[in-house]
């Protein structure tokens, strides 16, 4: 089962019709595995993206050299997912 | 599990094999007026089914609504199973639905992308798009809602098998899709369709792929806000609606935008909760009040469709 230990998910908010260009551009860099669960689509509309542990430092500081801001959505994926599961298997039995 | 759709546990989120027994509980619970028709079989061979509501008459109008498509959204398929109970429960009790329901038909496809669906339990709860296999790219899946024949293949949808957005190789490549496809058209007399996702609270009506507007914008906007009304009148959960391109972005080979081509007028696109806490990982405490009140905007496009014939 993947594992989403340490994986965030950022809320960014957009500016300007150049900050979702820029973000945009965050989406083709395949290294980085983002995913987007609220894709880049114009300003004053968030953009929610799931962010691997291995790419939050190359993220965080991507976004803050442009001055795009962005808030922590959910600290840790796995972590929710867990309760997910719990709470599962709690009604199940 | 379950003995009876009465113990079924709503405020919990279920498996594929739980959610079919439950289909199954339904139809026998309800002979008269719940059957369950198969339409297709997903990729990986899984049945793909559809629960018909009807109380008579022969290919009456009829309205679709679907969860699910995106295997992750979860909310979707719950509130689906909420949907499928509330029907048998508040038909005969409910004036106005029952108004609907002897007059038209209701098809509800709850698990639209059964193979995602059981990825997501079994592999990777994250996961969005179908299961299918593309030659030439280790990559698989296919985003199911951008795999419709409505400007398939246009800005608004990627053509890398990698993406989350990946149309695939052509329209109506994914069975899933194709299976519905084929179902409308050959029912014929399907009247409004109704595709709910999640999130970000958002009711949208076609297009995805051009920004030209719907012949019906009007009344389709007109109709899109008594609905967002109904919703917010339970819990105060707000909705922004309009079309998708001016709402969010562009996004093509999407299904609302082939029915409404079809001649769907009513053609609509949910977005249910979050607004940004959870996401996609919804608590399940969220299901039944997500549900209750996405039923009262189905309600509303419900009856419109029923007082508005074309």
């Amino acid at each position: 089962k993947e594992d989403f230990v340490g994986h965030q998910v950022l809320r960014i908010s957009v500016a300007d019709e150049a900050q979702v260009q820029t973000v945009t551009e965050l989406e083709d860099l395949e290294h980085l595995q983002l995913d987007f669960w609220r894709g880049p689509a114009r300003p004053g509309f968030p953009i929610d993206v799931r962010v691997p542990f291995s790419s939050i430092q190359a993220v965080k500081v991507f976004l803050e050299a442009h001055g795009i801001r962005y808030r922590i959505m959910i600290e840790d994926v796995q972590s929710l997912l867990d309760e997910e599961q719990e709470q599962m298997l709690a009604s199940q039995s | 599990r379950a003995r009876s759709t009465s113990t079924f546990n709503y405020d919990t989120y279920h498996t594929l094999e739980e959610i079919y027994d439950f289909m199954d509980l339904l139809v026998a619970e309800n002979p008269q007026l719940v059957s369950k028709l198969q339409i297709g079989n997903s990729y990986e061979g899984r049945p793909i089914y559809v629960l018909k509501f009807s109380t008579g008459g022969s290919n009456r109008p009829a309205i679709w609504i679907d969860t699910g498509i995106h295997s992750r959204e979860w909310i979707t398929q719950a509130s689906g199973v909420w949907f499928a109970k509330k029907i048998t429960e508040d038909y005969g009790q409910d004036a106005a639905f029952t108004a609907i329901l002897d007059n038209m038909d209701i098809f509800l496809e709850i698990v639209t992308n059964p193979d995602g669906f059981a990825y997501t339990h079994s592999k990777n709860r994250l996961w969005r798009k179908t299961r299918s296999l593309t030659s030439g790219s280790f990559c698989v899946g296919v985003d199911a809602n951008r795999n419709w024949d409505a400007g398939f293949g246009m800005s608004g949808a990627s053509s890398s098998p990698c993406s989350e957005t990946y149309h695939g190789k052509s329209a109506n490549s994914e069975v899933e899709v194709k299976s519905v496809v084929d179902f409308v058209n050959d029912h014929g007399n399907i009247k409004a369709f109704l595709s709910i996702h999640s999130y970000s609270q958002l009711l949208l009506y076609p297009y995805g792929y051009k920004t030209e507007s719907p012949s019906d914008k009007d009344e389709l906007d007109q109709v899109a806000k008594s609905a967002v009304a109904a919703l917010s009148s339970l819990y105060g959960t707000e909705y922004k609606y309009g079309s998708i391109i001016t709402t969010i972005y562009q996004a093509s080979g999407g299904s609302i935008d082939w029915t409404y081509n079809q001649g769907i007028k009513y053609s609509f696109t949910f977005e249910l909760r979050d607004t940004g806490r959870y996401g996609f990982l919804l608590p399940a405490s969220q299901i039944i009040p997500t549900a209750q009140e996405t039923w009262l905007a189905l309600l509303t496009i419900m009856e419109h469709t029923l007082n508005n014939p074309y």
